[in-house]
């Protein structure tokens, strides 16, 4: 049921992701703050299947050069290919940095043992301006195999992006600063270097008072 | 170039694409 209506493809799909700060108050308690969520859903054959986005409607927010967006849709397989909305949450108050953590975990689960690398871009106005590459081992768990990267610390400049946003007085003005902002995840396999997800993620700031929200869509070339 | 972009509400893009989700 999930084929279509979530990020994935028949070999692989995205379980969860979030990006979240966590704070140790004393050895027994944390408070975790999620930024950005999708979560451990099951979709089911009631729900809606994904909308379309005209991939060359966001061209030109990431990478265009060499191995870019384009290029990557080109080669394909184009099933592959998802946009993912964010309205972030940022309706939290950093006042005290002492034992901050920030990061951010993603697991996917397919039918093949693999060997997966992962590729996030964050970008401004479209190019790259940090990248982060992770490896990760398949572990078979209930019938399938499970790539988990767990809390893996998010980077300097990410940090410091969501310190100056957070200093903006207005969401609209946040809302401006995000426009250029997004992030782009490759997934491939590490052995066959074959496409298994791309997934390019753009933000908003969520006005809602239940935390993150978010859309995904496919990407698709009319 | 950067400043001569598109603003994205003047794209092409569903309308979901500007409604944030109500939580269930």
């Amino acid at each position: 049921a999930w084929q279509g209506r979530c990020i994935g493809t028949p070999k692989i799909r995205l379980v969860e992701f979030s990006a979240f700060m966590e704070q140790q108050r004393d050895p027994e308690s944390y408070n975790k703050h999620l930024f950005v969520h999708i979560g451990q859903s099951s979709p089911s054959y009631n729900e809606a299947l994904l909308e379309s986005v005209d991939i060359r409607q966001i061209y030109d927010k990431f990478p265009e050069k060499k191995g870019g967006l384009k290029e990557l849709f080109e080669k394909g397989p184009s099933n592959t290919f998802f946009l993912v909305k964010f309205w972030a949450d940022l309706s939290i108050n950093i006042q005290d940095e002492a034992g901050m953590f920030y990061g951010v975990t993603s697991q996917y689960e397919s039918t093949e043992n693999m060997t997966i690398t992962c590729s996030s871009k964050v970008c401004s106005f479209g190019k790259q301006v940090v990248e982060k590459v992770e490896t990760e081992y398949a572990r078979f768990e209930n019938g399938r195999f499970l790539y988990r990267i767990h809390r893996s610390p998010m980077c300097e400049y990410l940090i410091n992006f969501i310190h100056k946003l957070k200093q903006l007085p207005e969401k609209y003005m946040m809302n401006s600063v995000l426009e250029n902002f997004t992030i782009l995840q490759v997934v491939t396999n590490r052995d066959t270097q074959e496409l298994l997800l791309c997934v390019a993620y753009v933000f908003e700031v969520s006005t809602s008072e239940h935390g993150a929200q978010h859309h995904i869509y496919r990407l698709v070339k009319d | 170039g950067r400043h001569d972009q598109v603003p994205m509400r003047k794209r092409q893009l569903p309308a979901s694409f500007w409604e944030e989700p109500r939580p269930t």
